[in-house]
């Protein structure tokens, strides 16, 4: 039971990392685009930077409050660098330099992101599956203990 | 990159120039599109994504206006605790939860405290009922109105608990901000539960599996009403008792 657990922590820890490396890859993506956006159609970057709560939110509405779940982390440790792969590009100098860089830079940066951000949503999507299974093999063990 | 950023920071505490600090909002943003995720899971859905990430990028324009570079910490712990902190306090402040809801939670609340002390157990739901002079249906209607589900709630359960226990108003959210600039001890969700396992421990079967489950577990409140084999507006409301009954037991 002892080594379930643990690899319930484990799998919650890397699930904290991949989730973190996701959404900051998400959040990305859809500032660049804001700026191809920005370039084809006009306006500043400060205009850019007010319209940032409206590209950082998700487009989907939350999940109601019956099928949400508890972040068990708020987030992974920082001790960690994030250079394996891909994972580099989200701490890049793209949204420092974001004006000054060409089109063609910003849409190559783009499908890299994208690329990034499929990899990390396979992943969560199967820690998920296996954290999901130990939770319920923990929950079924428990209630044994009960009955 | 490390190198440029390090160059940015440089020149902005410097010279404190606007171009510099819009750099570093783009640059840092995303931080806050992760930690209002997070923290806006279990929110009702009435609560718009786009307002929590405003309120997200003024908890970021703060850190960046009181990081020191020169400390050697990194910027993202000190800017996702002070992302997640800046959320709760605005809508702390715009009341999430309804007034007329919130003193309807508290009535149940008192019905709780009062029951318990006469009858030395925990009550039925009948019991709970008929003290606030209802039925068990209008009880549970207005168990539907309170949903304390997620970061936010935990937060503020929290901030029941620490109360009771240190006599003042801060939550643990204040106390882990005060933590920021220690870079191994962070974000541990973990630590605010550690406060409440006791009190969990001492609730009735059903509510500590509930609680168990939902707070130590992840499980959705949908999932444990599958295992608990209950409709899912039923999960919710023993869900809202649980944390009512033990919002009373931690006031004490
Ligand atoms: N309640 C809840 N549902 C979840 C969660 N994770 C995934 N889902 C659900 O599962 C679907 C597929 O997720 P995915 O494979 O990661 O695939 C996702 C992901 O790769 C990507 N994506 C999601 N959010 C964003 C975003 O904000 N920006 C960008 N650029 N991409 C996103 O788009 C794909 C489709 O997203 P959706 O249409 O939203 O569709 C999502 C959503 O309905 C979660 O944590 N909570
Ligand atoms: N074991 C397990 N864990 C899961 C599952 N789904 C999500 N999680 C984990 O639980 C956290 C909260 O999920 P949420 O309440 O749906 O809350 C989510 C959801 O509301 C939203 N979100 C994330 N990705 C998507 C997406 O692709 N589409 C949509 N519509 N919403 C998303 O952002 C919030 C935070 O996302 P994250 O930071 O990734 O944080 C997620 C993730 O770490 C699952 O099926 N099993």
């Amino acid at each position: 039971l002892d080594e379930v657990r643990a690899m319930h922590e484990e799998c919650l820890e890397v699930e904290t990392e991949v989730s973190y490396v996701r959404r900051l890859a998400q959040a990305r993506i859809d500032i660049v685009s804001a700026e191809l956006d920005r370039r084809a159609s006009g306006g500043s970057v400060e205009d850019l930077v007010a319209r940032l709560p409206n590209i950082l939110a998700d487009e989907h509405p939350r999940s109601d409050p019956a099928h949400s779940r508890l972040p068990l982390h708020l987030a992974p440790s920082m001790a960690i660098t994030w250079q394996r792969g891909l994972e580099h590009l989200i701490g890049d100098s793209t949204l420092l330099n974001l004006p000054t860089l060409s089109v063609e830079e910003l849409g190559e940066t783009r499908e890299q992101l994208r690329t990034l951000e499929r990899e990390m949503s396979d992943r969560r999507r199967s820690l998920h599956r296996v954290i999901d299974g130990i939770e319920s093999d923990l929950t079924a063990r428990r209630r044994v203990d009960q009955t | 990159t490390a190198a440029l950023v390090a160059e940015l920071w440089g020149d902005y505490k410097e010279h404190g120039t606007h171009a510099a600090r819009e750099r570093l909002i783009l640059h840092y943003s995303p931080l806050v599109k992760f930690v209002a995720g997070r923290v806006a899971s279990g929110l009702p859905q009435s609560i718009e994504q786009s307002d929590l990430v405003s309120y997200g990028i003024f908890g970021l324009i703060d850190a960046i206006d009181k990081f020191d570079p020169a400390r050697g910490f990194k910027f993202e712990t000190y800017a996702i605790s002070r992302i997640k902190g800046a959320i709760i306090d605005e809508l702390r402040s715009i009341d999430w939860v309804p007034r007329s809801v919130r003193a309807k939670a508290r009535a149940v609340e008192r019905a709780y405290s009062k029951l318990e002390n006469e009858l030395r157990r925990s009550p039925e739901d009948k019991e709970v009922a008929a003290e606030l002079e209802m039925n068990e249906d209008e009880l549970n209607h207005l168990l539907s109105q309170v949903s304390f589900t997620g970061l936010v709630a935990l937060d503020e359960l929290l901030g029941r608990q620490q109360a009771s226990d240190s006599g003042g108003s801060a939550t643990v959210g204040d106390t882990i901000a005060d933590r920021a600039h220690d870079p191994v001890e962070m974000f541990e969700v973990d630590e605010m539960k550690h406060l409440l396992a006791d009190a969990i421990n001492r609730m009735p079967d059903r509510e500590r599996l509930v609680l168990t489950l939902y707070y130590y577990e992840a499980f959705t409140l949908a999932e444990i009403g599958a295992l608990l084999g209950v409709t899912e507006s039923r999960v919710c409301q023993i869900h809202t008792k649980a944390i009512l009954q033990l919002r009373s037991r931690l006031a004490e």
